[in-house]
């Protein structure tokens, strides 16, 4: 419905999810969606930054999501 | 831990730059 995959769902709704002030972990993403392929982990959020549904926040391996006050 | 003064305003940077990207993709629609 929101134009995304069910990949990119699944990695933004987990960024979403993260309460904590610098936003989830690359490792933690991982570890939360281990029966998915690396590669597709990876493609995924680069292309939620690439469309500004996340960022990164204290280094490169930190995601928010926009949607997220 | 709490973080620094830095990295809060770091982290509003990068939130301003993807809301900016966010509008410009949804505009290209």
């Amino acid at each position: 419905a929101n134009g995304l995959t069910v990949v990119q769902n699944q990695v933004l709704n987990l960024i979403k999810a993260c309460p904590r002030p610098e936003g989830l972990n690359f490792q933690d993403l991982r570890s939360q969606l281990q029966h998915m392929p690396i590669a597709s982990v990876k493609q995924a959020v680069d292309f939620l930054c690439n469309e500004g549904h996340i960022y990164s926040t204290v280094d490169d391996d930190h995601f928010k999501s926009t949607d997220a006050e | 831990l709490p973080l620094t003064e830095e990295q809060r305003k770091k982290i509003e940077e990068n939130r301003q730059k993807a809301l900016a990207r966010r509008a410009e993709k949804s505009a290209e629609q």
